[in-house]
């Protein structure tokens, strides 16, 4: 039998690893998948546009973990699911946006959705679950960040001397000095960027078959879900 | 009244930091 898990170990590196396991191809569809898949298990993949790559197409749209395998590089490589959404719909690949789904509700109802989110209450019955789901986007906000060392001068600078001429009152001679301090500071900086997650105003109830202590309110989850319609409140 | 999206959760994941 084929050792998906062997075979990710000889490649640590993620973009090799996909590479081998596309060699399977031609040879064998389920070893080539399996060994996709201990890839994005194994090593830290973000590598979408390979994996969205026409050699992975059909394995994408017809296997039943496609959609998860995408979610997860999704989440893998930052969780910038409207970026992304649209490299996937490129490429035909059905997973879409809650937006999209909420404005054509009978257009997506039943398909895959990819949503950030955070928690924002729990209610069970039984063993089901229901979240309230509050939508999160991601922004980029930069910042001047100082770069290595800043360099601080000080120099001081004294002149002596003395001046000679006629003056009203005959010749004379006026000495003096004139000190001079110069300060200076060099330093680099570079913008450095943080992505900020905000609040998006839609929201929508997540339904979980059971409970489970690990979707903690206040936290980021990049979540795949089918759409189920809209529901009146 | 208002009406809210309804979605079956199928599997979620931490999103890892960006680096940027």
């Amino acid at each position: 039998a084929f050792d998906a898990k062997a075979f990710a170990a000889q490649f640590p590196n993620p973009a090799v690893c996909e590479r081998q396991a596309r060699r399977y191809l031609p040879v064998s569809r389920e070893n080539a998948w399996s060994a996709l898949k201990a890839c994005v298990e194994s090593t830290p993949f973000t590598q979408l546009q390979a994996l969205i790559d026409r050699a992975w197409a059909q394995e994408l749209r017809t296997r039943p973990e496609g959609a998860a395998l995408l979610a997860k590089v999704v989440a893998q490589r930052g969780g910038s699911v409207e970026g992304d959404l649209r490299l996937l719909h490129e490429r035909k690949l059905p997973i879409f946006s809650l937006a999209s789904a909420v404005s054509q509700p009978d257009t997506y109802k039943g398909r895959y959705v990819l949503v950030r989110a955070q928690v924002g209450d729990m209610r069970s019955e039984g063993e089901k679950s229901t979240l309230w789901l509050v939508e999160q986007d991601l922004t980029s906000v930069s910042q001047e960040v100082q770069l290595g060392t800043a360099y601080r001068r000080e120099s001081t600078f004294t002149t002596t001397g003395d001046v000679g001429g006629q003056t009203s009152l005959g010749s004379g001679t006026v000495g003096g000095s004139l000190a001079q301090t110069e300060l200076s500071r060099d330093a680099v900086t570079i913008p450095a960027y943080d992505n900020i997650s905000h609040e998006t105003g839609r929201e929508a109830l997540g339904r979980l078959a059971s409970q489970d202590p690990f979707l903690e309110p206040g936290r980021d989850f990049i979540i795949l879900a089918r759409f189920d319609g809209m529901r009146t409140t | 009244g208002p009406s809210i999206p309804v979605l079956s959760i199928v599997s979620y994941y931490t999103p890892h930091p960006l680096v940027v």
